[in-house]
């Protein structure tokens, strides 16, 4: 079936926040997705660091403000380590 | 500041560049003024020194490329990622790559290559991403006209911690990010715009939404790239939906984000005698249509309606404002004025014609 607008949105949101914590926050690419882990979300604890990063409310959510800041041009150098 | 983890450095101060290619989208005489400004930034506050090279290798190699160019860094494309450079060090050791699908040019339309060039050299001389968002090495672009560009005193302070002050005699200093909370903070200009009030200060505004609890900071040029740092006053007229903004001799009407054509226009057209040159503060009273301009130890009225600054001014703020001292920046809110002079604040009630508060100067920013 064709995919909901909404569904699709999400979609394009979760790789954007993926891939901005990937090329500049060193969140590393799940490779068991399957499995669930019992530490914290890496996305989330990744996302506090680069909402802390740019003074954002530390939310851990892809909240629009957090949003608006990865949409920005910036520098392809990473934020934290290199 | 940040260090790059690992705190890589130059060994020698006397640093080589080359620019490998160039990009089509600007002439290449402007490539290399860019280049060179972008390198005189680091060179004004430390020892370094960067000489030019052709047909060999140096230091510093600066190109253009595209997409995935064999350093396991692939560019995106238009926005997004705009550049990257490499830390000190042998042969990639400094580079900086730029990407040619963005449009580069050296004004404030696409990305201003000279911006983007001082960024990376940063990074080519050791330093990381800096938090503030002031610094140079902020990792988001924000355009700032090239003529006024100063190296923030964050930088400065990163890059000397890494190969020590400038020879130069005088240390030189850039300026620093205004902190809604600190108290010794004092205003260009206020305005209030659609609800919203603005305060500015250098090359920062301050954004308070009375809805949200945090303020705003943003550059100027993020609205409005053509207009000029450091406002010295501004007004908003409810009536067309335009903020006006002062500099020296000199205002521009903005609607928007966009400059009505025609400005800047000299003030005298709205009827200050030539002696004046600058204008301190304004204030557009929305129920009476009239506008008070404050200069020195005066202030002026002038009529929206009539377009013309009403009989019997300039009369001494003292007289009618009572001992506000010297105003700096001024706005009307609900019905109040509040003048702010240094740190300190007074509202002010027109009906009433006398002083009903006083206030720090950052007591609208939840601190």
């Amino acid at each position: 079936f064709p995919v909901a607008p909404e569904a699709e949105d999400d979609g394009k949101t979760i790789q954007l926040v993926e891939s901005y914590l990937e090329n500049f926050y060193n969140l590393q690419r799940n490779h068991r997705p399957h499995l669930r882990s019992r530490d914290e979300n890496p996305v989330v604890a990744k996302l506090k660091e680069m909402q802390e990063f740019f003074g954002l409310q530390v939310t851990g959510k892809p909240d629009p403000d957090t949003l608006k800041m990865m949409k920005k041009p910036r520098c392809g150098v990473p934020d934290i380590g290199q | 500041y940040m260090f790059t983890p690992g705190n890589p450095k130059w060994k020698r101060n006397n640093l080589t560049y080359r620019i490998l290619n160039y990009t089509p989208k600007m002439r290449q005489a402007d490539v290399d003024e860019a280049v060179r400004k972008a390198l005189s930034v680091w060179s004004n506050v430390t020892p370094l020194t960067f000489q030019k090279v052709e047909d060999k290798e140096a230091d510093i190699m600066i190109s253009f490329a595209y997409r995935d160019h064999r350093d396991n860094s692939p560019f995106d494309g238009p926005n997004g990622q705009l550049a990257h450079a490499f830390q000190p060090g042998d042969n990639i050791g400094g580079d900086v790559h730029l990407d040619e699908e963005e449009a580069w040019t050296k004004d404030g339309r696409g990305y201003n290559l000279f911006i983007v060039l001082a960024h990376e050299l940063g990074h080519s001389l050791g330093l990381s991403h800096s938090d503030d968002p002031g610094a140079l090495m902020f990792p988001n672009y924000s355009y700032t006209d090239p003529n006024e560009f100063l190296l923030p005193q964050d930088d400065i302070n990163g890059i000397q911690a890494i190969y020590g002050r400038s020879n130069a005699a005088v240390q030189p200093t850039g300026p620093t990010t205004p902190q809604a909370c600190d108290p010794n903070l004092t205003f260009d200009a206020i305005t209030t715009l659609r609800g919203e009030i603005f305060f500015f200060k250098g090359r920062y505004m301050l954004r308070k939404h009375p809805a949200r609890a945090e303020t705003e900071l943003n550059f100027i040029s993020l609205f409005w790239p053509k207009l000029p740092s450091g406002i010295q006053a501004a007004y908003e007229n409810v009536e067309r939906d335009e903020i006006l903004l002062f500099k020296e001799d000199k205002y521009w009407v903005v609607r928007g984000y966009d400059i009505v054509p025609g400005y800047p226009k000299p003030i005298y057209r709205l009827g200050f005698p030539k002696t004046v040159k600058r204008v301190n503060a304004a204030y557009s009273d929305e129920s009476t249509g009239k506008t008070y301009f404050f200069v020195a130890d005066r202030y002026w009225r002038y009529d929206e309606k009539k377009k013309s600054m009403d009989r019997g001014y300039p009369r001494k703020i003292i007289a009618d404002f009572g001992r506000i001292g010297r105003v700096d920046a001024a706005f009307q809110k609900d019905g109040y004025v509040y003048f702010f002079h240094e740190r300190t604040q007074y509202q002010f009630d027109p009906r009433a014609k006398r002083i009903v508060g006083k206030m720090n100067s950052i007591s609208w920013f939840n601190c």
